[in-house]
């Protein structure tokens, strides 16, 4: 089973279309094996993507290196999941 | 005993406990709730649609998918209240059941069976179907990219490998050929809803290109009462438009062969939330989701049963 330990997600603001073809060129790089969540589309709506604990110091170069503003919404996914999962344990063993 | 009153909305489930709740929802109520079965997934899974009717033959209908993307859990979530919603409702509520007296309900709660197994098994974040493309290691077609309305055109990806993967040609996913096979064999579908997760909109055509739709005043005018009856329960504010204005352009999907059928009222939910939880929306806002995301239902029906076409 595939674990998301120290995936974030972050949340990427792109105010104008330079910045929107500068995030697609992020899509393009396979090997960070990004996972757009929200994917780039039109300025000012946000791009949320899942970047693997790997790829996360260099994506986060990447966008201060151009000047795009992202916040991290979430810390670590498998946190998330985990939280998940016990919620459903929980119920099945009741 | 088991039964769907002890059945637990407020968790996610497994594709066999929503079998199992599909099951038990037909048995309590053999007049109301029949199970189709409307193909076999890549993997062999079946496809089951609950249908909800009073009588008739081959009444004019809605049809309502959730789990398209089996990473959305909150839609199939939402789906397996919604079935029961409406047993609990009909005789009760008087817009669902004139709704249901002359119009039957079609409800895909898994439509994506093979990608929500894998989920739960071995990727939680896994959002194609998992069929094999010849030539490539990647895994899976995007399901609302495979539609024969713009098949293949910007808004698609051509790369297997990519989450946007169109697939070799439109409806080559069995889980959308199924569902096509049903449409056109019914010929009375009024209104056609794909539900989603996250971003809270409501879309309508087109998403191919940025022609408005025929009856985009209508549409716009439904999806506009449709989220402030949606808000009026718990203050969640959803925006609206055509899919290619209100979030990006997107080829192949749903509603934009829906609706090239003939079926004016095709709308796509994007449910809860806007970006704190995002596809791991905890399962305490199941039940939320799924009573706000009803009352704009019950309004997309309501409309489609006073506006006959």
């Amino acid at each position: 089973k595939e674990t998301f330990v120290g995936h974030q997600v972050l949340r990427i603001s792109a105010d104008d279309e330079a910045q929107v073809q500068k995030v697609k060129e992020l899509e393009d790089l396979e090997h960070l094996q990004l996972d757009f969540w929200r994917g780039p589309a039109q300025p000012g709506s946000p791009i949320d993507v899942r970047v693997p604990f790997p790829s996360i110091q260099a994506v986060k170069a990447f966008l201060e290196t151009h000047g795009l503003e992202y916040t991290i919404m979430i810390e670590d996914v498998q946190s998330l999941l985990d939280a998940e999962q016990e919620q459903m344990f929980a119920f099945q063993a009741r | 005993t088991r039964s769907t009153d002890t059945f637990n909305y407020a968790t996610y489930h497994t594709l066999e406990e929503i079998h199992g709740f599909m099951d038990m929802l037909v048995a309590e109520h053999p007049q109301l709730v029949s199970k189709l079965q409307i193909g076999n997934t890549y993997e062999g899974r079946p496809i089951y649609v609950l249908k909800f009717s009073t009588g008739g033959n081959n009444r004019p209908a809605i049809w309502i998918d959730t789990g398209i993307h089996s990473r959305e859990w909150v839609t199939q979530a939402s789906g397996i209240w919604f079935a029961k919603k409406i047993t609990q409702d009909y005789g009760q509520d008087l817009t669902l059941t004139a709704v249901l007296d002359s119009m039957d309900i079609f409800l895909e709660i898994v439509t994506n069976p093979d990608g929500f197994a894998f989920t739960h098994t071995k990727n939680r974040m896994w959002r194609k179907t998992r069929s094999l493309t010849p030539g490539s290691s990647c895994v899976g077609v995007d399901p609302n990219r495979n539609w024969d309305a713009g098949f293949g055109m910007a808004g698609a990806s051509n790369n297997p490998c990519t989450e946007t993967y169109h697939g070799k040609f439109a409806n080559s996913e069995v889980e959308v050929k199924s569902i096509v096979d049903f449409v056109k064999s019914h010929g009375n579908i009024k209104a056609f809803i794909s539900i989603h997760s996250y971003s809270q909109l409501l879309l309508y055509p087109y998403g191919y290109k940025a022609d408005p739709a025929p009856d985009q005043d209508e549409l716009d005018q439904l999806a506009k009462s449709a989220v402030t009856a949606l808000a009026s329960l718990y203050g969640t504010k959803f925006k609206y438009g055509s899919i290619i204005k209100t979030i990006y352009q997107a080829s192949g999907s749903t509603i934009d062969w829906t609706y090239s059928q003939g079926i004016k009222y095709s709308f796509t939910f994007e449910l809860r939330d806007t970006g704190r939880y995002g596809f791991l929306l905890p399962a305490s806002q199941i039940i939320p989701t799924a009573q706000e995301t009803w009352l704009a239902l019950r309004t997309i029906m309501e409309h489609t049963l006073n506006h006959p076409y």
